[in-house]
């Protein structure tokens, strides 16, 4: 999938450091140019492991995970700190960012009139389309992020419940052991590993 | 994925040793 | 003897019997133990009982069930073809435990010696007589470790039963020699056909007795330790000969819990009080930290 992507276009994939929008701080994305997707990259880091990869042993147990992310968590980051402003802005001066330039990246995604109006107002001057923050559309877009976690931790199978359990031993029927709620504390704090602390905190509110 | 760490890289006969099993 | 269960997987234990012969359930029997591979370093070690009615004993000596250990390992063969001969008043059983076994039990991370895996192989066995109806009333041991625990233990997990555990029993009762003399044709036999698991190419079988000290058995290791997988499961990697091997010609191993002198990450005690220095990373959420994922 990935190996085809990168010989139709050329450097199709990329990886990029862009901003992780929960710390402010650099990680590290896969950037599918011929599919105009973005990729989380997360690392599998215990120590002491190995791998068997065919008929080699390979130390160092790292494994990195490719995982489809919604751009909009990175573009609203972007937005939200363009906010103090006060003003509608043009894209190209919202997303910009001098430690992680490549962040213009995002700029080329096809779906990006779709997406923006899930977190911004906007406005069209002269057939150019200036953007603002809007907290309350992006509270409801999160919402539905929340609700979708939600479906997807419960037929996952996801172990949710309040009292630690170490996952190797969840029990066949814990889903019913399982509240309601802590689907959705569960859920609320995953989304809220992809976006600043302060929504957050509007969001369990909300 | 080996829950020990063999700091080197090298061929193995795996094939020949490693009979993986559920 | 049939030992194609062992052929098809020698990695765990595999228990063999005779028949009970039919007097020995009514009759009250004399029950012998002992075992044959304690000290090899390669293939598996092998404990037996024989038994027969105390009325019989006269017959059995007749065998010439000597000592085994002066026999030739044709002469036991012989011998235990003419033991299971006589089905109708003698009875056997074994326990084959796979080099395997014993290395992972003296290695595990709790550790269960080769002395207790023999005491309780051996406890194992007549309590297998027993179940089958055996009217066991002496039962006679060849030493593995200490005598009189090993004997305090066996009274103990055997009430009714005269129990005698002795040094060279072998060459005091005939039903120890007995079966001493079934766990060595086991023993020759497993050894002789060992089916390794291993695909391995160069693979010679002229490994020499096993003994640590034969000069053969030596070699062969030498010839076949491979630097990452050790050695095949033919050999007992628990044994002092194959660990310095080991140590010489593989490649090192980390385990998790092996004392490591970084134990990075924990900070000094006074870091947790002036709590202002120490940024505290925010933690990634409890999905990824109970899959150990974490940012790149």
């Amino acid at each position: 999938y990935f190996k085809d992507a990168s010989k139709k276009v050329k450097n199709g994939l990329t990886f990029v450091k862009l901003v992780n929008p929960c710390t402010g701080e650099g990680a590290i994305y896969l950037f599918n140019m011929y599919l105009q997707q973005l990729f989380e990259i997360k690392v599998f880091k215990e120590k002491h492991h190995s791998w068997f990869i065919n008929q080699s042993v390979q130390s160092g147990g790292l494994l990195h995970f490719a995982t489809p992310m919604d751009p909009l968590f990175l573009l609203l980051h972007y937005f939200i700190k363009a906010d103090k402003e006060e003003k509608f802005q043009p894209l190209d001066q919202v997303v910009m960012d001098d430690i992680f330039p490549n962040c213009i990246l995002l700029l080329k995604l096809r779906e990006l009139e779709k997406l923006l109006p899930h977190v911004t107002e906007e406005k069209e001057i002269g057939n150019k389309k200036y953007y603002k923050y809007s907290k309350e559309k992006t509270l409801k877009w999160l919402e539905k992020k929340v609700n979708q976690t939600m479906a997807a931790l419960k037929s996952n199978k996801v172990n949710v419940s309040a009292h630690v359990q170490s996952t190797a031993f969840f029990s066949s029927c814990q889903a019913s052991s399982d509240k309601e709620d802590d689907y959705i504390r569960y859920a609320h704090g995953l989304i809220s590993d992809y976006i600043p602390k302060e929504l957050s905190d509007d969001l369990s509110k909300y | 994925l080996l829950p020990c760490e063999i700091p080197v890289n090298r061929p193995a006969p795996v094939g020949c040793f490693f009979t993986p099993a559920i | 003897m049939d030992l194609n269960m062992l052929e098809r997987n020698n990695t765990g234990r595999c228990r063999l019997n005779s028949p009970v012969p039919a007097v020995c359930r009514k009759e009250p029997c004399v029950l012998g133990v002992d075992e044959a591979g304690r000290g090899p370093v390669l293939g598996p070690m092998v404990y037996a009982i024989c038994y027969c009615p105390l009325s019989r004993l006269a017959d059995l000596e007749a065998l010439k069930v000597a000592d085994s250990k002066t026999l030739s390992e044709n002469e036991r063969e012989r011998l235990f073809a003419k033991m299971e001969e006589d089905r109708d008043f003698v009875g056997w059983a074994l326990d084959v435990l796979s080099p395997n076994l014993i290395s992972t039990s003296m290695l595990g991370r709790v550790k269960y010696n080769l002395n207790s895996l023999s005491h309780d192989t051996a406890t194992g066995l007549v309590q297998y007589a027993l179940d089958q109806g055996v009217k066991v009333t002496q039962v006679f041991v060849d030493t593995v470790g200490m005598p009189e625990k090993y004997q305090e233990r066996l009274q103990q997990h055997f009430p009714g039963i005269e129990v005698t555990v002795k040094a060279k029993a072998d060459a005091l009762y005939p039903v120890v020699s007995a079966a001493s003399i079934c766990a060595k044709v086991a023993r020759d036999q497993a050894v002789k056909n060992w089916q390794f698991v291993e695909k391995l190419q160069d693979l010679d079988t002229d490994y020499g007795s096993g003994y640590p000290n034969d000069p053969k058995t030596k070699a062969w290791l030498k010839k076949h330790v491979e630097p990452v997988f050790g050695f095949p499961q033919f050999v007992r990697f628990s044994w002092r000969t194959a660990q310095s091997i080991l140590e010489k010609e593989a490649e090192d191993v980390m385990w998790e819990d092996l004392p490591t002198g970084d134990q990075e990450g924990l900070g000094r005690i006074t870091s947790y009080f002036n709590e202002g220095s120490r940024t505290r990373p925010r933690l990634p959420h409890r999905f990824f930290q109970e899959r150990g994922l974490e940012q790149t």
